[in-house]
């Protein structure tokens, strides 16, 4: 996915059949962090991160939509990104988390928790080739 | 019914992007 969430994605839509790279079916909202984490771990060349929430304000840029600043990996590098308020994002151990939880299950009808600062959230990068 | 990959549901979020 891009670093900016496309709208309305179906993908996070409540029911929605999702495949892990074991090549086990899942529901969206069933997804658990074992499944992500063992995901990774079959999948060559990607690798899970930890993007830890530092800091969440409304965009300057764009309007309506939420810059959510991340510290990532062990390096901590600094990411940034501007997503729609509803856009959920899965927080380790807590499952899926977004600055609207109302608005996320108005429109995913997906059920939410309040995304926080100190929150980690899984995320996804290219593994380091030797 | 449509599947989706595991990997479009999480942020790609490269360490070399930052602010």
């Amino acid at each position: 996915a891009p670093a900016s969430a496309p709208s309305n994605p179906s993908h996070f839509m409540k029911g929605a059949i999702i495949q892990l790279a074991t090549g086990e079916l899942k529901r969206v909202e069933d997804l658990q962090t074992q499944d992500f984490v063992r995901s990774a771990e079959v999948s060559g060349g990607l690798k899970i991160d930890s993007s830890m929430v530092v800091d969440i304000r409304a965009s300057q840029q764009k309007p309506g939509l939420v810059s959510l600043h991340f510290t990532v990996g062990e390096q901590q590098s600094k990411v940034t990104i501007d997503v729609p308020p509803e856009h959920p994002f899965f927080v380790f151990g807590q499952g899926w988390s977004s600055c609207s939880p109302e608005r996320t299950a108005q429109l995913y009808d997906l059920a939410c928790h309040p995304l926080q600062v100190g929150d980690v959230c899984v995320s996804i990068t290219l593994q380091q080739q030797p | 019914v449509p599947v989706f990959p595991w990997h479009s549901l999480v942020p790609f979020l490269a360490p070399t992007q930052s602010d």
